[in-house]
């Protein structure tokens, strides 16, 4: 564990949050992708089934259960108890264009072919792409409240602060995981574009809006 | 090898 992994744990933590604490306060899901958050609970499912085969960490336990239990607290609060205010006709990306890609690139790139192996493999590459329906729905709306920005900004700032720390990994502890780093760099380039309206908009007070 | 890819991150 060294400080970058740890700023990024909580960054992600945080986003998670600040996305409850949005739709719990304002008792409203509008303007969240219900799409992002389903793919997201697929990946928190399919990554952590090691719960059963390993232990690592009382922490890293912990974290592991509150994602899954956070995941499917969300789709609850999207398609049941918020399900009124939860705007499905801007939520149009098709998931199954992430997901059966995604799921033929598990099979064919992946460490060993092991069923826990490449479900792991399918959650590392499904979660890079995960915040595109979520995306897809900000530019589709052209704008986003300040909240949900917020959210974006921190869940773009867990997977840079981990590039941070594969660099520190590989130099002082030698490790180096191809599949998870080319993964975590595809998921960051996502986020370039929203990272720089996030800057020069929503930092200097202002909602975050797309040019028309 | 096996080290080289244990699944330690979240």
């Amino acid at each position: 564990m060294n400080v970058f992994r740890l700023l990024g744990d909580m960054s992600h933590l945080l986003a998670i949050l600040i996305l409850l604490l949005k739709m719990w306060k304002t008792r409203s899901c509008a303007g969240i992708s219900g799409k992002t958050q389903i793919l997201f609970a697929l990946v928190f499912t399919t990554r952590y089934l090691d719960l059963f085969s390993s232990f690592i960490s009382i922490y890293n336990t912990t974290m592991k259960l509150f994602f899954i239990a956070s995941s499917y607290f969300t789709i609850f609060l999207m398609y049941s108890k918020f399900k009124a205010t939860y705007d499905s006709n801007h939520d149009s990306f098709r998931m199954e264009f992430l997901v059966v890609p995604v799921g033929g690139l598990a099979f064919l790139v992946n460490h060993e072919f092991l069923p826990l192996e490449i479900l792991w493999t399918f959650s590392i590459y499904l979660e890079s792409v995960a915040i595109l329906p979520q995306l897809f729905m900000v530019s589709k709306t052209g704008e986003a409240e300040t909240i949900t920005s917020h959210y974006l900004f921190a869940l773009g700032s867990y997977r840079l602060l981990y590039i941070f720390n594969w660099v520190y990994r590989y130099y002082f502890d030698g490790f180096f995981d191809l599949i998870a780093v080319v993964a975590g760099c595809v998921q960051t380039i996502l986020y370039c574009d929203f990272f720089y309206l996030y800057i020069t908009k929503v930092l200097k007070g202002k909602k975050l809006s797309l040019p028309a | 090898k096996a080290d080289s890819h244990s699944h330690d991150e979240l």
